[in-house]
């Protein structure tokens, strides 16, 4: 999971 | 296959052209008023005598940014956050590159062989000091070939999701899930060019962009990872987190 944090985080954000 | 009715098709249809629009960077209304200006010889100079690193890191920032809309777009696809977390990760590591240069032919000018880059149209030429020619033309040759099939966002938005779907990536943990998933993708695609009265060849043509699209995304893994053995602390420092976290 660490090694794709930022990928993570764009997929938790509720889309726009 | 699935058993799709009629009326789910459609709606996937719209609910993946609807994500398309919402998230494609630019509409194309935008694009003609950028009026296709190119950029101008100096300027080419300019990029061209820009040290490799920082073009290098240039071009990652511009990739980096279209990935995330692509991110976006995944998002919004019928069925894909309902997927194991491993799995989107999976999927959106080895195809939102794919689905950047599908995405390119929306803003590639054929007759002048120039893409939209950094504020205006581009040639192969601009990016001269990447030292990744062989790269550059084989990318601007799948982008030309993209735009002489003459797709209707419609049509481009279904394969981008589908290419995004493909159910034979490696570590993926639900299969068959995607599998699924993508059948219904394609029958989707399936149905538009249908309705769209092309050609029964198109959908062969695209099958064949699919692994024109893999050969792509794995030259540009090799050519990362020559710039990255001679300058491993300009990727380190200055590459985009994201950038690096998908191709690291």
């Amino acid at each position: 999971k660490e090694k794709h944090k930022i990928l993570h985080q764009l997929l938790q954000n509720s889309t726009s | 296959p699935p058993t799709v009715s009629m009326a789910e098709l459609d709606h996937l249809v719209q609910i993946i052209s609807k994500s398309h629009l919402e998230t494609c960077q630019y509409l194309r209304e935008e694009l003609q008023q950028m009026s296709w200006q190119n950029f101008l010889q100096d300027e080419v100079e300019r990029y061209q005598s820009k040290p490799r690193e920082v073009m290098w890191q240039l071009c990652a920032v511009k990739i980096t940014e279209a990935i995330q809309y692509v991110v976006e777009f995944a998002k919004r696809i019928d069925g894909f956050m309902d997927l194991c977390q491993n799995d989107q990760i999976v999927l959106l590591k080895a195809g939102s590159l794919e689905v950047v240069f599908v995405r390119m032919c929306r803003v590639f000018d054929s007759q002048n062989n120039t893409v939209y880059f950094d504020g205006k149209f581009a040639g192969p030429d601009v990016f001269k000091a990447l030292g990744c020619d062989d790269l550059i033309t084989s990318v601007f040759d799948f982008a030309k070939s993209m735009c002489s099939l003459h797709l209707t966002e419609d049509e481009l938005a279904l394969f981008s999701a589908f290419v995004l779907l493909s159910a034979d990536r490696s570590w993926l943990q639900e299969k068959l899930q995607v599998e699924k998933l993508q059948q219904k993708i394609q029958l989707a695609l399936q149905h538009v060019l249908q309705k769209n009265q092309r050609e029964d060849g198109v959908l062969n043509k695209l099958r064949c962009k699919v692994s024109a699209l893999r050969s792509l995304c794995s030259r540009h893994t090799e050519k990362l990872s020559a710039f990255r053995a001679i300058y491993p602390d300009i990727v380190r420092t200055h590459f985009p987190p994201l950038y690096k976290e998908l191709f690291g």
